[in-house]
């Protein structure tokens, strides 16, 4: 599975996600990779992509639990005392938490995988629980990284 | 005004020792290149809707990844591929289910969210979307890569083995 999420300049974010399944797949199963909501999703806040045991993604609604999280934490402290964006890594640290949360929650279910996301403030995450995951992020202030373990 | 991108081709036991110098270089240099396709769009000013999609185009075409090109084989010995793509400020979203034909499988998830009424297409509707559209179109064997093919033969002798084991089991059950 593959998958990729950006922000742009005007602040729009989009996720995707494009697999070729499991191996030795039967009865025309599909996994999480096009169901909107488990796989990929994307909002005004976050966007994520996911791999892994799919079956898992879809009975929790990673995708969309992560980022509907995110926007409505996004809101609340917004209300509260000015956006996430505003304040230099609280994005990211929530952004963290939330992917870690859904990735254990797979986990305890017996699966297993990873996200990648974009936080609210367009800090690239992921999380995984796997002994690798390929994975890369680049930024507008030059960050770059690329890594597999 | 600033942009960023991240990427990933795929999860699980990576294992280090079977993992030779050249194929982690390979590895590596394709994730390079997906990460410079989106954010070449992004820093010209591109949608990250184009930054997504070209990055992921280019992990579909290598043969490394399991999208695309890279594939893994259903029971059956044929790839059945699947995509999604969102966009969040308008929640518009189009996907696909058990494409077999065309190339880029993220493309066609992009035609179903921008030219279609619908969200979500399957199997041979999806490939006739895709010709309709206009999308490249590709022989089976376009998706054949030997790794997957061998990856797949060993998962039907372990699952063969696995059956022969419950049999016996049975056998002893009954007495």
């Amino acid at each position: 599975t593959v998958g990729a999420v950006a922000i742009d300049r005007d602040g729009v974010i989009s996720a995707g996600t494009s697999t070729g399944g499991m191996t030795g797949k039967r009865w025309g199963r599909i996994g999480d990779s096009p169901i909107i909501g488990a796989g990929t999703y994307a909002n005004a806040k976050c966007g994520l992509s996911a791999t892994g045991s799919g079956e898992y993604f879809i009975r929790l609604a990673v995708a969309y639990r992560v980022c509907s999280q995110l926007e409505r934490i996004e809101r609340e402290v917004s209300e509260e005392a000015g956006s996430m964006a505003s304040r230099p890594g609280l994005a990211a640290q929530v952004a963290q938490l939330a992917a870690d949360k859904a990735i254990t929650e797979v986990g305890e279910l017996g699966g297993s995988g990873g996200v990648i996301l974009l936080a609210p403030d367009g800090t690239p995450v992921w999380a995984f629980d796997t002994p690798g995951m390929y994975r890369g992020k680049a930024t507008s202030d030059g960050q770059r990284q690329v890594a597999i373990y | 005004g600033q942009w960023s991108i991240v990427i990933h081709g795929g999860a699980g036991t990576i294992k280090r020792d079977a993992m030779t110098p050249e194929k982690d270089a390979e590895i590596r240099a394709a994730l390079d290149r997906a990460l410079d396709a989106g954010s070449e769009v992004l820093a010209a000013g591109g949608s990250s809707l184009d930054a997504v999609t070209a990055a992921i185009t280019v992990l579909e075409d290598d043969p490394n990844f399991n999208a695309g090109k890279g594939a893994v084989f259903t029971w059956e010995e044929t790839n059945s591929l699947d995509a999604s793509i969102m966009r969040g400020d308008t929640l518009e979203a189009g996907a696909v289910a058990g494409a077999s034909t065309t190339r880029n499988p993220i493309l066609l998830a992009r035609k179903v969210m921008e030219e279609s009424p619908h969200v979500l297409l399957s199997g041979e509707g999806a490939d006739q979307f895709a010709r309709d559209q206009g999308l490249k179109q590709v022989k089976p064997d376009y998706f054949f890569t030997q790794h997957r093919f061998d990856s797949l033969k060993r998962h039907k002798a372990r699952a063969k083995r696995r059956e022969k084991v419950s049999q016996l089991d049975d056998d002893g059950k009954f007495g």
